[in-house]
């Protein structure tokens, strides 16, 4: 599988609608310092149910809601949908003659939230089995953060054995 | 279990042994088990030696080779298991012209297996990519996504 | 003592809402005290203003972000006590192309307190630096000092 | 006070007597990943009296001496020398009327080891004394190592006081 489309709406500094439509191979995201390219990563991981706000760069998860600017207020949610194109594999369980998925993921600044699969409401836990053969929701190397690369060098043993773990 | 992980353990080996040199031009490196008795708790070792260089520990790698080295682990990883995406944070700030174009030539063979999202500042990375992104904030705190032109 | 860990703090604080502007090209930041009773136990924390945002908490800052706001803290010290000399290792690498050339106009105006040696990657800063000292291994591990030539 | 000159001899990957001569403003250091770059700021923080083998990259000091490559075999000894310029500021104490004064540090496989100011034999205080009222000794800003910049944002505020409290 891979991703085809990425829509982010006030999330991070996003607050207005921005579709991202992927293909199979290179993508690159280039910009400014600060203009928000890490905050896609982070839309990525949130959308497919990162737990950790300090894995987000945050104190809380409320912090991935657009905060507004000098010259704009803030939003009230925040709204990441990815769309999977089955690309030959076939998506698991009910989704299996899908070619393509959308996973929705939304938070309110009073502090509910929802995910949605092709528009039908989910748990996090239906959002997680989607990915249990594939590993895409496996942190460990399917993201590798500004900064980060390193930490592979510097972590116990312990910690490189979680890697291998994960490719088993 | 405890056959699976020694599995597994060897086939990202036998993968890093190979992608390391391919990736740093030369050179050799691989992974060893803290406990080999222990195949359940024991921890994993990287052993890298830079071409030329003497097997040394790791802190006393440069922050280039540090890098590469990381890089290659993640690939072999991947070779094992291809994860469908892999999104890659600035992985080439601290490579020079060399490693960074071999980083690049590896990434576009890696590509093959997986789609990756690259963010980079770097030129070179960008010509290698099948299509750019910009991100800009013409608004200040505002980002919008732009069609790019590399001159 | 207090008075002079106030009196320090102060001059610190008046330099770094001068310098981060500056850096930056906008915005504002300054030092706060975490305990204002307490001067002999007090942390020192940081509010800053990227051009245009609003007041964030830190670590939401992006990389290049958190790179400018260390360097002008890092200058604003050196006015209140220039140390002889300065080393600065690759600070440069996460800062694109605006952000890089206002540090190099800024570390001129520094180099005038101080000796400053800075390693880079960076094509930029090296045009800025008064010599260059070019450090290679044509034979492996064993490095050598050679002359160099910005084209 | 400025360094005016650097000499670096069996110490990490310089084993042949390498002699920088830098001047007062900005000299640039480059060369390609793993060259030595680095090697040239932990020299300098080693001559002036670093004690921690950790802050130089080793697990112990031993590892500063030059360890051999596969082609030439390790050396018995590290050594580097600081020449630095008073620049109408004069050094303290005995070495007030000094234009210069050149620091010596020797490290021996053995385990031996000695400082020298201007030849004759002193100990490490005597070195640290000689920047007591610079602050030239103060590892807090005057060397910023590789991948460091990035710790005064995230350190505690208590760790912040510190670099106030270096600069009083
Ligand atoms: N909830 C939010 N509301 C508004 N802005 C936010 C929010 N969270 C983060 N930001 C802003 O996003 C910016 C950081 O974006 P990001 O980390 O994506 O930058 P970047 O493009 O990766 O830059 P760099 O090249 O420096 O790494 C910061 O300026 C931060 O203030
Ligand atoms: N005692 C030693 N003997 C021989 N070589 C050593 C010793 N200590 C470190 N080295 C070598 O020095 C190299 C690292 O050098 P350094 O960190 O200065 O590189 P660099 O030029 O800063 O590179 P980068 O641009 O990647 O940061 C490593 O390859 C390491 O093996
Ligand atoms: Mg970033
Ligand atoms: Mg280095």
């Amino acid at each position: 599988m891979h991703i085809r489309k990425l829509e982010i709406c006030g999330f991070k500094s996003f607050p207005d609608r921005t579709a991202f439509h992927f293909g199979p191979g290179i993508s690159g995201v280039v910009g400014p310092n600060g203009c928000g390219k890490s905050n896609v990563v982070d839309a990525v991981k949130w959308c497919l149910g990162e737990q950790s706000a300090k894995s987000l760069r945050g104190g809380s998860m409320q912090d991935v809601i657009f905060a507004g600017t000098q010259a704009r207020t803030q939003m009230g949610m925040a709204e990441v949908s990815l769309t999977f194109a089955a690309d030959g594999v076939p998506f698991p369980g009910e989704f299996a003659h899908h070619e393509e998925i959308r996973i929705t993921r939304r938070l309110f600044r009073d502090g509910g939230g929802e995910y949605r699969i092709n528009e039908a409401r989910a748990r996090l836990r239906d959002v997680q089995d989607l990915f249990l053969d594939t590993g895409a929701n496996n942190r460990m190397y399917s993201f590798i953060e500004q900064g980060r690369i390193g930490q592979i060098i510097s972590a116990r043993p312990e910690q490189r054995r979680a890697l291998i773990e994960e490719a088993a | 279990c405890r056959e699976r992980f020694r599995d597994t353990f060897d086939q990202v080996d036998r993968n890093f042994r190979e992608i390391y040199p391919s990736l740093v031009g030369g050179g050799s490196a691989r992974l060893i088990l803290t406990d080999e008795e222990d195949l359940l708790e024991s921890g994993v070792d990287i052993m890298v030696q830079p071409p030329g260089k003497k097997l040394q520990a790791l802190t006393l790698l440069s922050g280039g080779e540090m890098a590469m080295t990381a890089i290659a682990l993640i690939f072999s990883l991947f070779k094992v298991k291809p994860s469908p995406f892999c999104l890659l944070d600035e992985v080439d700030a601290p490579l020079d012209e060399g490693n960074g174009a071999r980083f690049n030539r590896t990434l576009q063979q890696m590509s093959e297996l997986s789609q990756f999202i690259v963010i980079t500042h770097n030129k070179k990375t960008m010509e290698c990519a099948d299509t750019l992104y910009g991100v800009t904030m013409a608004v200040p705190g505002v980002s919008r996504l732009v069609s790019v032109q590399l001159d």
